[in-house]
């Protein structure tokens, strides 16, 4: 792991004495290594590094008794603090109900954290209201309805014949004449080079209004996050993300990339496929998750 | 990169780049990096361009040059079990596979292995109606062990060419979940010697480093006879089939490259390779 790796870049010090500046540059690049078997985007990785070099020769590791620890609690403290920053919480409306609209590629999560969601909401006193936006995937109506019985929380359909942007419209008009106090579209999955299906994105975005646009992002996705995050960011402008399936062993360096590109908080993340598996984030946590 | 200008440091970095963010991992990447630099070391003469050709060499090397098609059994049925961490592209994957199957004039049955996951049964029912498969489900909730056999049994009696297992997406972690993949291996090998004749892994091509983890988890459980590579139409790369191919000997069978039932390629190194370089 990265403590043991510094360990030994600054083992032969005690016979040296002194820290050179040849020994911060070998342990900045077990530092990105680290990162990068880790799954941090290969530039996010880079320029992170840079500033945990900055921070280490500012705080003097080169005159530290204990450089590996100095620098492995620096680089735990950017990276929490590059993480963390912002409250993380759900922004509700000023006049319900509040719409969260999630998004992001196939196969993430979103239709299981919308279920998720709702039963949060639903924990929190809020009466949320499901809204089935998915009119592509084979049977994906059927899954959220299937959630939402289990739940006990009606799922909005108007079937697969109809534009996704037509069912969010009538849904959330829906949810306003029924005292929703929160409605939750799901999406469907789709490419951020997908032209089209983005362009479907921004229309129920300018048609609805969404208070919440929250990117579903896979834990162990590699280098590709960048991309789709920033894709995701600049044509749609999200609020946060939901950082999926960290039940696995997946170290979660994305969650790294997409924050540096977007600016935006990780809101939530998921650790298991029950409707309950839905937590805040904790960006010490993840800082130590990732780096190993 | 220019073209005639010999390698540098600077373009070294530049291909460095390239491979890491395609997903190939920094092991894979120092191996092929450092020996670049012997060669210039040595004095061998070694543009940009003669670099990338070498570069892509090495990886259709490991990958394997030829394209492996779908295992045939003996006897028919010959069962193909697909497992995989969840939201890889199972389901869709056994649609394409099928749609294959069946317009190459074979008879091919589906079997709903994912008794768990809500409406997983119908998802795949969808497909056997688009292609014309039969669908063998129980209702959710059951064994999938006892609808692999059910499926099995039925397969064999009515002479059919195929039978495609669907499971439940399963993170390698968890051990109570893999040990349930085990049970349905071992149900249909007992009906059936040598089955499954085929076990696919699908992995999706956005995924990173733990994709190595997933197939070596996957493989010690089960035996993964063949990887299919998903969601190739985005911009990742999938460059963690290297890794997995060098280390475990598992050819990619084939990539996914949509949603519907006909994208689905027989996996081709060169044409994958220059997907990552060019
Ligand atoms: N282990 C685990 N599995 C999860 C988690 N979140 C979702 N899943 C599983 O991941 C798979 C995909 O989840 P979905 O909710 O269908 O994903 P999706 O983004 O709606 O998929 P598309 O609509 O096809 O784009 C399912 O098998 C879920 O049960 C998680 O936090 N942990
Ligand atoms: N763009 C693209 N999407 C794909 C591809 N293969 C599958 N998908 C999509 O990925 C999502 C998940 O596919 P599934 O077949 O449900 O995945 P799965 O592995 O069976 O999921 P679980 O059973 O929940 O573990 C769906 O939205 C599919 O349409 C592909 O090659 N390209
Ligand atoms: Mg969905
Ligand atoms: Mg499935």
């Amino acid at each position: 792991n990265l403590s043991a790796r510094l360990q030994s870049v600054f083992s032969n010090l005690r016979n040296r004495g002194r820290l050179t500046e040849k020994d911060v540059d070998l342990a900045l690049r077990e530092v990105r290594m680290a990162l990068l078997e880790a799954d941090v985007n290969f530039k996010v990785a880079r320029d992170f590094t840079t500033k945990v070099r900055e921070r280490a020769v500012g705080e003097e590791v080169m005159k530290s008794l204990t450089p590996a620890q100095q620098v492995i609690k620096i680089v735990q403290l950017e990276l929490t603090e590059l993480m963390g920053g912002q409250a993380a919480r759900i922004a509700f409306a000023s006049r319900p109900p509040t719409v969260m609209m999630l998004v992001g590629l196939q196969g993430s999560g979103k239709t299981t954290s919308c279920a998720k969601l709702a039963n949060l909401m639903r924990k929190q006193g809020h009466k949320p209201l499901l809204v089935a936006g998915d009119v592509y995937r084979p049977a994906a109506i059927k899954q959220l309805q299937v959630l939402g019985d289990q739940l006990g929380v009606e799922v909005f359909s108007m079937g697969d014949k109809t534009d996704p942007v037509d069912i969010a419209a009538a849904a959330v008009e829906r949810g306003r004449s029924m005292n929703n106090s929160v409605v939750i579209l799901d999406t469907a999955g789709r490419l951020h080079v997908d032209d089209q299906m983005m362009d479907e994105l921004e229309r129920i975005k300018s048609r609805v209004n969404p208070t919440e646009i929250l990117l579903v992002v896979d834990a162990m996705t590699g280098q590709d996050a960048v991309n789709v995050a920033s894709v995701f960011n600049d044509r749609l402008g999200i609020d946060g993300v939901i950082l999926t399936k960290l039940d696995g062993d997946a170290r979660g360096g994305a969650a790294l990339s997409v924050r540096a590109v977007t600016g935006k908080p990780i809101k939530f993340v998921t650790t298991g496929e029950k409707l309950d598996a839905l937590e805040q984030f904790h960006p010490e946590r993840m800082a130590s998750r990732i780096l190993g | 990169f220019s073209k005639k200008k010999a390698i540098d440091e600077e373009t070294l970095e530049e291909l460095e780049a390239v491979l890491i963010q395609s997903d190939l991992g920094i092991a894979a990447t120092s191996a092929i990096i450092d020996s670049l630099r012997e060669c210039g070391s040595r004095g061998e003469r070694l543009d940009a361009d003669g670099a990338v050709a070498l570069i892509e060499q090495e990886l259709v090397s490991i990958l394997g040059a030829n394209t492996v098609p779908l295992v045939k059994a003996g006897q028919p049925p010959t069962v193909v079990m697909v497992v995989g961490v969840n939201g890889t592209g199972k389901t869709t994957s056994i649609g394409k596979i099928a749609s294959m199957l069946v317009r190459e004039g074979n008879k091919v049955m589906l079997a709903a292995g994912d008794t768990f996951r809500a409406a997983a049964a119908e998802q795949l029912e969808v497909w056997g109606n688009r292609i014309g498969c039969n669908v063998i489900r129980h209702k959710e909730g059951s064994d999938p062990a006892a609808v692999a056999f059910d499926a099995y049994q039925s397969a064999r009696a009515r002479g059919f060419d195929y039978l495609l297992i669907d499971t439940a997406g399963r993170l390698h972690t968890k051990s109570n979940l893999m040990e349930e993949l085990k049970k349905i291996k071992r149900v249909i090998s007992r009906e059936c010697d040598g089955a499954p004749h085929e076990v696919l892994l699908v992995v999706d091509a956005t995924t990173g480093q733990n994709a190595i983890a997933q197939a070596r988890v996957f493989n010690e459980a089960v035996g993964v006879t063949g990887v299919v590579l998903t969601k190739l139409d985005g911009t990742a790369r999938g460059g963690i089939v290297v890794a997995i191919s060098q280390e475990l000997n598992i050819p990619v069978k084939y990539v996914g490259v949509g949603e519907g039932a006909e994208d689905l390629r027989p996996f081709n190194p060169d044409r994958f390779v220059q997907g990552i370089l060019r």
